[in-house]
């Protein structure tokens, strides 16, 4: 563990007295590693560990030693403030709010659209699921089959193929029957696919979405902030919802993504059941990280 | 590298940037970095150019000198079982494979035994159809092992050559799933010695160092014979797979490249040493 690794480091050097920026060093190389073993992302570690190391020689020219356990707790402080201090809920302000999930393909997002339709229903609204996914085999089926599950009717889109008019056409629909929220599940999509990021802009430029929530899977490694920052660009999106993390990963695109976009991650999926779904909490995202 | 026998600095930082950033991992990138410092101490005049080539040439070697191919069993059904964890392409993989399978002339059927996710028999079924392929399926909510039963029967029953079996996705820390997967296999076990002639794990080209874990612990419930890695296409450079050779020695077999069902390419260990330094 971190914690043991860093104790054999400063054992090495207790006795020395004051720290030299030097033995600092070493101590931070252990964090820089912990870090990549959890997947945060190069780029992202370099940047954390400048700040860390800052926040670290500062610490101990006040009081001349600094101990593995402190500097765990600059880097454990470090960590939750850069993720976002506390939770941030969803923005439900308009009537109908919309909420566009997009993501890469089999991130979560179609089981994460009926997660959140539960969670929406809890709080006495009345959510519409749509199925703006008109490529993959039996999307649709796989919405409506949720749908029931929850004892909600799904948008039909009827004959329309065109991801963008079904979205739209929805919103309409839900005002006319008093639904005060539209889920929007798209399909899953390369960041690098142009036509299919266009396809998003355009369903954000024709529905001004309260929402867009990147659904990014736990487990993505160094190419989480290439992901994060292609639709974030496109969408200037509003923010994450991490999925899997009922598994081990540690976890450190949670890191990754809030780093390179700025954006909250505001909720995790933690199992395959409607109700697993949880708002995020920097705190257990960082002490997972670490390991 | 500029020949006055001390490596070049900065040249070593930026190849370590390149291997983490490839999902390689701290272990194998320190390794890579000390063949790096061992090139340059055999060969002194050894330019960017040159080491490149000697990297990529690594990189291959630990990936399999050769292309591995499908087990076949000597008396047909060669019988497929596909797993991984969620999302990460095993269904359209199998579709993929049953159209490649099918295109060089074999019979070719398919068991639904995800009967847990929503919509997962459809969208097999479709996909079966799309490949020309016929498919065994029971109720949603069936047993995945009962469904494999009756799929091996029919399997013999058909005269056909190839069997693939697609089971949900599934957590490998999960005790109770990786029991139910046990579970089929040894069905498929019991009802023909040898079989499943193929284990095959898919993983996603996107994720990170789990992915070692998660072929340890499906290796260690199963006795994986075979990686596919999906999602190659994207930006993603799926370096963890040296990492996963080096310490299981599983072979490498397909790489998936596209959601079309003719996106699926023998894994070539020199082509995917050379993307890495793209
Ligand atoms: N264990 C676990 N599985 C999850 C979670 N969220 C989604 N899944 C599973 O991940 C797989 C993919 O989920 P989908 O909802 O189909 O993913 P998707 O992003 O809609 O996929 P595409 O539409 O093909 O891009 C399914 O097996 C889900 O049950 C989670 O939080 N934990
Ligand atoms: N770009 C790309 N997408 C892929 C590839 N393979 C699969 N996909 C997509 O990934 C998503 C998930 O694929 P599935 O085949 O449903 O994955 P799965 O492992 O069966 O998912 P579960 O059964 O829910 O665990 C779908 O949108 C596929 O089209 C690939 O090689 N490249
Ligand atoms: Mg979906
Ligand atoms: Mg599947």
């Amino acid at each position: 563990s971190l914690s043991g690794r860093l104790q054999s480091v400063f054992r090495k050097i207790a006795g020395y007295g004051r720290l030299s920026e030097s033995n600092i060093a070493e101590a931070v190389r252990e964090v820089r590693l912990a870090l990549l073993e959890a997947d945060v992302n190069y780029k992202v570690v370099k940047d954390f560990i400048e700040k860390v190391k800052e926040q670290a020689i500062g610490q101990e020219t006040l009081r001349g030693v600094l101990p593995g356990q402190q500097l765990i707790k600059i880097v454990h402080e470090e960590l939750v403030n850069l993720m976002g201090v506390s939770a941030r809920e969803l923005d439900l302000s308009s009537s109908p709010a919309v909420i566009m999930l997009v993501g890469l393909q089999g991130s979560g997002k179609t089981t994460t659209a009926a997660k959140l339709a539960r969670r929406i229903k809890k709080k006495g609204r009345q959510p519409l699921l749509v199925p703006c996914d008109t490529k993959r085999a039996a999307a649709l089926e796989q919405l409506v089959s949720l749908g029931r599950q929850l004892g909600e009717a799904v948008y039909e889109p009827g004959s329309d193929r065109d991801a963008v008019s079904i979205a739209a056409r929805s919103v309409v629909f839900a005002e006319d029957h008093s639904l005060d929220t539209v889920i929007l599940d798209t399909a899953g999509r390369l960041h690098i696919d142009e036509e299919l990021m266009e396809e998003l802009r355009a369903m954000k430029s024709r529905l001004s979405p309260r929402e867009i929530l990147l659904v990014a899977d736990a487990m993505t490694g160094q190419d989480a902030v290439n992901i994060a920052s292609a639709f974030d660009k496109a969408l200037d999106i509003t923010g994450a919802i991490l999925t899997k993390l009922d598994g081990d990963t540690r976890g450190g695109a949670a890191l990754s993504i809030k780093a390179v976009t700025g954006k909250p991650i505001k909720l995790v999926g933690i199992g395959e059941k409607i109700d697993d779904l949880e708002l995020f909490h920097p705190d257990r995202m960082a002490s997972r990280i670490l390991g | 590298f500029t020949g006055r026998g001390r490596i070049d600095e900065e040249m070593l930082e930026e190849l370590e940037a390149t291997f983490l950033q490839a999902d390689m991992g701290v272990k194998v990138t320190a390794r890579l970095i000390d063949c790096v410092r061992e090139f340059h101490k055999s060969e002194k005049g050894l330019g960017r150019e040159g080491l490149i080539e000697r990297l990529e040439g690594e990189v291959a070697s630990v990936l399999g000198s050769n292309s591995a191919s499908l087990n076949v069993s000597c008396s047909p059904p060669t019988v497929i079982l596909v797993v991984g964890v969620n999302g990460t392409g095993k269904t359209t993989t199998i579709a993929k494979l049953a159209k490649m399978l099918q295109d060089e002339g074999k019979k070719v059927l398919l068991a639904a035994c995800d009967t847990f996710r929503a919509a997962a028999i459809d969208q097999l079924s479709i996909l079966a159809e799309q490949a020309g392929v016929s498919i065994v399926r029971h109720k949603h909510g069936a047993d995945a092992a009962a469904v494999a039963y009756d799929a091996v029967e029919a399997a013999l029953a058909r005269g056909m050559d190839y069997l693939i079996v697609d089971t949900a996705g599934r957590l490998h820390t999960k005790v109770n799933l990786m029991e139910e997967v046990k579970k089929v296999q040894r069905v498929i076990a019991k009802k023909i010695p040898g079989a499943p002639h193929e284990v095959l794990l898919v993983l996603d080209a996107t994720t990170g160092q789990n992915a070692l874990q998660q072929a340890k612990m499906f290796h260690e419930a199963l006795g994986l014979t075979g990686i596919v890695m999906a999602k190659l296409d994207g930006t993603a450079k799926g370096g963890i797979l040296l990492a996963i050779k080096q310490e299981l020695d599983i072979p490498i077999k397909f790489v998936g490249v596209g959601e079309g069902l003719d996106d699926l390419e023998p894994f070539v260990p020199s082509d995917f040493a050379g993307a890495l330094f793209e």
